[in-house]
């Protein structure tokens, strides 16, 4: 009886909270969420690269739980983020593990091109800083976009690598760690995913080694390609392609709230 | 047991009326039990009422279940209960001064996924075990 429901659903719109009740309220969940105050984003909307690749894994986490309790979908959800599936979507065992999945925003502002030694890299930088106690990471990776680009470059491949830094040097190149590499046709268009577990692991321990990543561009034939030209998307890109990273988490502790 | 058997001889020679009023007695409160049994009932909790929609991505709100119901005798078969709640049903049944009804409270719980930014607009999915009612049952 859709009446009835509207009924229920409506039940706590009928009623506008008096403020007070109003603050109460806001102050439980925000203490059951474990947040000290309400979040104030400041950038970025709900539209962005990030926050529509979280939202599938919800949709996929919620439909994961409400199956294991015995409510079934006609259908699974189409992912709405182009591109190839998360590469841990196919062990969903992350996923389903996880208490806690996090996307980090890349902090570096424009677009960081060194050109040293006849070598392009860019820059990226995430803050891991504020991962609440207890979280250890079990797996985390860095994607990008890669647009389709017309001009030449065709039947060629490149080799994307993507390095951990360990030490920056005035002046001259900054020590550097390989994590992971890709290689792929110059023409292929679409999500790249790196694994970065290892490195978001040291970073979530020791803060003060995060350096952040750098990412570079080579041809067949090894030269250094600017990651601009390969159509690797950058900060000046669509909101909906800016590269981000993702991790997931494990409770190593159970959360309780604070006694009042 | 001779206690027992004393009262009941008292009781035996209470008047009939008096014993006709208190099964009648409690038949009506099974049958409003029945109305009131102990079942799950839904409050519709909405993010965007608190004027959080700009911070929450997902849901929009969630149905906060709530048990409420009475667990008095007898507790009729579609009722859940605990064995340890069917036998407290009987004893405050013979001694409703001294020993208390079982209560209304949930036997099963849910998980429920909240999505939202943080300060620094990361985004997080966080999964919150045992927090949504599923089904309720008498304790």
């Amino acid at each position: 009886d859709f009446t009835l429901d509207n009924e229920v659903h409506s039940s706590f719109i009928q009623r506008r909270l008096r403020s007070q009740e109003r603050r109460e309220m806001q102050r439980e969940i925000l203490s059951i969420l474990g947040l000290p105050h309400r979040p104030r984003p400041h950038l970025y909307g709900k539209q962005n690269s990030a926050p529509m690749f979280m939202l599938d894994l919800y949709n996929a986490m919620t439909v994961e739980e409400e199956e294991a309790e015995g409510f079934s979908y006609p259908y699974k959800p189409i992912f709405t983020t182009q591109g190839p599936p998360l590469a841990f979507q196919q062990d969903s065992n992350f996923l389903n593990d996880a208490d806690m999945v996090m996307s980090f925003v890349n902090l570096v502002e424009h677009d960081k091109e060194f050109y040293h030694q006849r070598r392009h890299h860019r820059e990226f930088r995430f803050d891991l800083a504020k991962i609440p106690e207890g979280e250890a990471v079990t797996a985390a990776e860095f994607r990008i976009y890669k647009d389709y680009i017309r001009e030449r470059f065709d039947n060629e491949t490149f080799r994307i690598s993507v390095y951990q830094v360990l030490q920056e040097h005035p002046g001259r190149d900054s020590d550097l760690f390989q994590l992971d590499s890709r290689t792929i046709w110059a023409a292929e268009e679409g999500w790249l995913v790196f694994d970065i577990t290892a490195t978001s692991n040291h970073w979530v321990v020791n803060p003060q080694h995060n350096l952040g990543l750098q990412l570079s561009v080579e041809s067949s034939d090894g030269q250094s390609i600017n990651p601009k030209l390969a159509g690797l998307i950058g900060t000046n890109g669509p909101h909906n392609k800016q590269p981000f990273m993702v991790a997931f988490f494990k409770a190593t502790e159970i959360h309780l709230r604070s006694i009042r | 047991s001779a206690g027992g058997k004393q009262r009941n001889q008292n009781r035996s020679k209470a008047p009939k009326s008096q014993e006709a009023l208190r099964v009648a007695n409690i038949a009506e409160n099974s049958s409003t039990d029945q109305k009131q049994a102990c079942k799950k009932h839904e409050l519709y909790v909405s993010f965007r009422d608190l004027g959080w929609q700009d911070w929450i991505i997902a849901p929009e709100g969630y149905a906060a279940y709530y048990c409420e119901g009475e667990c008095a005798f007898p507790l009729n078969s579609y009722m859940n209960a605990t064995n340890h709640a069917i036998v407290q049903t009987l004893v405050h049944f013979i001694n409703p001064d001294t020993v208390p009804k079982p209560c209304c409270a949930p036997t099963q719980l849910n998980a429920i996924s909240v999505l939202y930014f943080d300060d620094s607009s990361n985004v997080i999915l966080k999964k919150y075990r045992n927090m949504v009612v599923r089904t309720c049952g008498c304790h």
